[in-house]
């Protein structure tokens, strides 16, 4: 599984 | 926030503004895929989900509103307005859409950050903005003559990703731990379709002809 990234991006 | 993602998010603001003024100038949405707007307008609604519940900064907020209300006001407008939607060539946008949005689901399942709602529908919408392009690609070959406006329009979508491409980059370079998979990958995938569209706009631009797309 990805590691999870902060939705910081449109 | 960098410099390069900052230029994809205005080449991404000025595409719709492009794409406004085509539409409410001339009246028309002649090579414009409807199909492509409703795919757009899902891929904002599914990516912002977290709209309310995470706050990121004000700039952040309000261009996915802006977004949001521009992709649905064109997809109304394109089916609704008793002018516009006489302009709309149905019979050549007949682009299976569903199929796309088919595929990027199943993928959301199989590949995403996390088996969460949120992270699921935020990869669906990640593959499917890359393929959202390919009803209006596949209009523009068939109509064949490409408006001003249109071109321009297709050109300035297809540059935001580029740019966002260089964002990426620049993150992975400055930032520990910078990983975005999906999105990488996708948004290569996406400009890399836009690369024939991209070749011929050149071409017509350095030859100041009109730009022409062999059929």
């Amino acid at each position: 599984c990805l590691q999870e990234t902060q939705k910081d991006e449109l | 926030m960098n410099i390069f993602r900052f230029a994809g998010d205005m080449t991404h603001l000025i595409s719709i503004l492009v794409l406004l003024l085509k539409i409410y100038a001339t009246k028309s949405c002649s090579g414009i895929s409807l199909k492509t707007q409703e795919l757009y307008a899902l891929v904002f609604l599914t990516r912002y989900l977290d709209l309310f519940t995470d706050f990121i900064s004000v700039y952040n907020t309000i261009m996915k509103l802006v977004f949001i209300a521009s992709s649905l006001a064109v997809v109304c407008c394109m089916r609704m307005h008793r002018v516009v939607r006489r302009s709309y060539d149905k019979d050549l946008d007949t682009f299976r859409h569903y199929f796309l949005i088919l595929a990027s689901f199943v993928l959301a399942l199989l590949v995403n950050e996390k088996f969460t709602f949120q992270e699921i529908f935020w990869a669906f919408s990640i593959y499917l903005e890359a393929l959202a392009i390919l009803p209006q690609l596949v209009l523009l070959q068939r109509s064949g003559n490409v408006d001003n406006l249109t071109g321009q329009y297709v050109f300035f979508l297809g540059a935001y990703r580029a740019f966002y491409i260089l964002n990426w980059i620049y993150r992975y370079f400055t930032e520990q731990h910078f990983s975005r998979w999906i999105a990488c990958v996708s948004g290569l995938v996406q400009t890399v379709l836009y690369a024939d569209f991209f070749y011929y706009y050149f071409i017509s631009w350095k030859n100041n002809a009109k730009m022409q797309l062999p059929a």
